[in-house]
């Protein structure tokens, strides 16, 4: 550091909407998404505050408070979140908000540190906006799982050349008229055909990083509509904690769609 | 002569929240 007068450190004051703003704020949406472990990507609905400070010796700290919404594309989809659909607000959509903390220095941002709370939508907003729609369900209740577990089977029993094991349960909704469960999920394919599944399940375990992604409704007396997409291999940082039982589990976080995310780089 | 005394410096507030892109929640 130059030896000199002493020079306090003054923010600099910057706009929501400058392009400077907007830069820093799509770098750390695009590190949120690229570093979730689990659920939907979400994309950039506004910057709510934004504060510039100077580092020493060299370049800027930026701090970023950021609305998010939850998109349609789960972690496991290869699209970038830019092409992803946001969630309509009456299909009881997930924002999430984030703090964000990135250095720029030299022209270029880095990311410091990011906090990230997401929860859904209230059910009073839903009602009042949508009296009709039907509001998120609990991951971890009975219908739900029985629901994922059928679809699941129902999708396997139908492709023989590949079987599909559970990654985690993305969101679920109990709709009446007709009473049924509809369900999103997250699946891997496996090392096994359908007929190896039947034989030895517990030995089928995931290949070489390929994820699917599911969408299905469960009519109470077992109309099943199931439709699954499989995505070319991938890079995903998830663990998984094989239980040896079916369905195979992996990462599942929470069994709410409330979530927080701390992380100091 | 009356001199008029020099404005005080009016810090500027930055204009925030940004746009919202999508829908208010």
């Amino acid at each position: 550091i130059p030896v000199g007068p002493f020079q306090p450190l003054l923010s600099r004051v910057i706009d929501c909407d400058d392009p400077e703003s907007e830069e820093a704020a799509a770098i750390a949406v695009d590190y949120i998404n690229s570093h979730n472990l689990h659920g939907y990507k979400f994309a950039l609905n506004s910057i709510e505050k934004i504060k510039v400070l100077p580092r020493r010796p060299t370049g800027e700290l930026f701090l970023l408070e950021l609305d998010l919404l939850q998109t349609e594309c789960h972690i496991v989809n290869p699209l970038p979140a830019e092409n992803c659909t946001v969630r309509p607000i009456t299909d009881h959509v997930v924002e999430g908000e984030c703090d964000v903390k990135l250095l720029k220095l030299d022209g270029s941002f880095s990311m410091l540190s990011r906090k990230c709370h997401s929860k859904p939508d209230s059910a009073e907003d839903i009602i009042q906006i949508c009296p009709d729609c039907p509001l998120l369900a609990v991951l971890n209740d009975t219908r739900v799982i029985n629901a994922v577990n059928l679809a699941l089977a129902q999708y396997n029993g139908e492709h023989e050349d590949v079987y599909l094991r559970l990654v985690e349960i993305g969101r679920a909704q109990i709709l009446h008229l007709p009473d049924s469960v509809s369900v999103e999920f997250a699946v891997v394919v496996t090392n096994c055909s359908g007929k190896d599944a039947q034989e030895h399940v517990d030995g089928c375990l995931p290949e070489d990083q390929r994820f699917g992604f599911c969408k299905a409704s469960v009519l109470t007396e077992g109309n099943i509509t199931v439709s699954c997409e499989v995505y070319g291999h991938q890079t995903l940082c998830l663990k998984f904690s094989i239980t040896g039982v079916a369905p195979l589990v992996i990462a599942i976080a929470g069994v709410t769609h409330d979530h927080l995310t701390k992380e100091h780089l | 002569p009356v001199a008029t005394p020099p404005a005080a410096p009016v810090a500027k507030l930055p204009l925030c929240p940004g746009r919202i892109r999508h829908y208010q929640v």
